[in-house]
């Protein structure tokens, strides 16, 4: 329906400009409808200044940029509709170690909403896990769970009889 | 509620039974190039019913079970089941806990479980209609795909917002 | 030949004189998310003729001109300069050095230099024609597109091919 | 001209078939051309198979496979004709540390043929180097190059005169 679109689409709009200045430590971005006349067919457009820069389109951003406003936009919408769950598949690959901190730092607001299920190479990201989940192919072409390690922080479902080998 | 568990037999890469339990928190994915990783968000995914093989990487949907390796034979299914707890107040059930599976044989034919009885997919899509699982457009994020809410055109971008309304 | 140097003025974020001097070996460029790293190939991609700007992951060619951030003004061209050495033998030049530049203003107009000569592009093309220079299909591999001739449809592999024949 | 094209072809695919075996410790890949009897119009076909794996479509690869498949290929290409200078850019973001490692020890046989210019983020790829560049962006929106070490291996052009500010 109308309202529900524009009225979710408002609500998406002013938390991603909250979650756009903090991620990106300043800057400025916005949502816009293309056509507000015809907000149920209308496609969206993504603006979006990082600290200090001039405003240009969305594409010349770096590719770390582009992702930093992604999750902007993303977190922006878990805050109107948050998802029991999510599974972020190596979101922090292009991020350097700064922003990966950054990110890291505001996922911390929406655990207490949902779960995050989160595929990574990054020592960061690992060391914020509260369970960790090792995957082998010990045998070639076969997936083995091999390690679940329980960090002592978080609740991670009890103690010590997670380990499965 | 929340995701307590993930089980995949036969799916992909998972030759041999595997069980993931989630925490409240963070759980990370760990390992090596190809051992599987992604398989896990593509069980998920595939287990809330994406219909398009494309989505999971695959040329046709039976291209998701596992299909030998130098050490195993081919197997006939593939089945994931997600087990969710804590339901009575978002699902409005008696139960406690719901679980989801899905399966699928080599000859295309597949079917969906609740809680261990064979259903329709639109069964559980009703069931979970407001928790938003199954909404995996911003949900389930994949790998090297976060950027494409930027590059897509204005108009591409109203699913996911569609979504959240 | 190998390539020497390299000089960028007010090319995308370089709004002042940067000079790179390159090595018979690696050069590692590093740097934090959206310092410039990609501009530089860009830089060179540019230098060496390219007519896309989409390539460049701009709207128009005007937009690969330092348009201006918060303590400096925006440029009215853009310059880049690559000089090759050891050139006699591949290049039938009487060269030892052989410098390459590209401009574009503001307005549009635009021109190509050799040894610091207004030619055409097609000059620069027809000097370079068996060196392999200018053939950027697979010497030029941008952030994130490697997978890109795995996804491609077999028909639109062939200009990689193309251009190594 | 089609001698030209399928010659350079089977150059290629020869070449491609050992650069795979070499960077995944195994397996085995090939290129086909779609339509033998129409060489330089059908497409091309990438058929790859990790070590202990079974032969599926190339898209049911995973992120890090896909990449060194494609670092196959392309290096494949380079034996056949080597490009002055090559530029890539965070080619080894999806790669795990041993594929990194395996990536930089193919790099090795090139380095005498051809400059490599590695935008990358990764510790190991920066050790490798024999020039490192640094950039950043102190003045907010401006690129500056910081920092040239010249490492103790290799040419680099000559002693410590490479430190810019
Ligand atoms: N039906 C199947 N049967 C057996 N193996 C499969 C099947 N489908 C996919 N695979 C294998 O699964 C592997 C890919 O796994 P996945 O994408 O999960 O890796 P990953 O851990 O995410 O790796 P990366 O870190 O490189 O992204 C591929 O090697 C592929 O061949
Ligand atoms: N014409 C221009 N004028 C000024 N700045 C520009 C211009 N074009 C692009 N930029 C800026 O250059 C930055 C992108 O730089 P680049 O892509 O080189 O970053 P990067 O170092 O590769 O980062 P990453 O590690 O995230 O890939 C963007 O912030 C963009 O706004
Ligand atoms: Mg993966
Ligand atoms: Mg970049």
């Amino acid at each position: 329906t109308r309202e529900l679109f524009t009225e979710t689409f408002e609500r998406v709009r002013v938390n991603f400009q909250e979650m756009y200045a903090e991620l990106f430590g300043g800057g400025r971005a916005n949502l816009l409808l293309v056509n507000e006349e015809d907000p149920l067919e209308c496609g969206i457009d993504i603006i979006a200044r990082p600290p200090g820069k001039q405003l240009q389109s969305v594409t010349l951003l770096s590719g770390g940029e582009k992702t930093m406003t992604a999750v902007a936009l993303l977190f922006a919408i878990y805050m109107v509709k948050p998802s029991p769950f999510c599974v972020l598949d190596e979101m922090d690959a292009p991020l350097d170690e700064s922003n990966i901190a950054r990110f890291l730092k505001i996922l911390d607001r929406f655990v207490s909403q949902s779960q995050f299920i989160v595929i990574t190479h990054n020592k960061r990201t690992i060391a914020r896990a509260d369970v960790l989940y090792g995957i082998t192919m010990e045998e070639a072409g076969v997936s083995k769970l091999v390690a679940v390690r329980l960090e002592k922080r978080g609740q991670g479902d009890g103690g010590g009889t997670r380990l499965r080998g | 509620m929340y995701l307590r568990r993930l089980e995949i037999l036969g799916f992909k890469s998972f030759a041999q039974k595997t069980e993931l339990n989630f925490p409240h928190g963070v759980a990370a994915v760990v390992g090596p190039n190809g051992c599987g990783k992604s398989n896990v968000l593509d069980a998920i995914r595939w287990c809330l019913g994406e219909q398009s093989a494309k989505a999971l990487r695959g040329g046709e949907m039976a291209d998701v079970i596992f299909n030998g390796a130098d050490t195993r034979q081919p197997l006939g299914m593939a089945e994931v089941t997600m087990t969710f707890t804590d339901c009575e107040e978002q699902l409005g059930t008696a139960y406690h806990e719901v679980s989801i599976s899905r399966r699928v044989y080599r000859d295309g034919r597949g079917e969906y479980l609740l809680n261990r009885t064979v259903c329709r997919l639109r069964d559980i899509q009703e069931l979970f209609m407001d928790t938003g699982i199954g909404r995996s457009a911003y949900s389930i994020m994949e790998q090297g795909k976060i950027d494409l809410i930027l590059s897509s055109r204005p108009e591409d971008r109203r699913a996911i917002f569609e979504e959240a309304a």
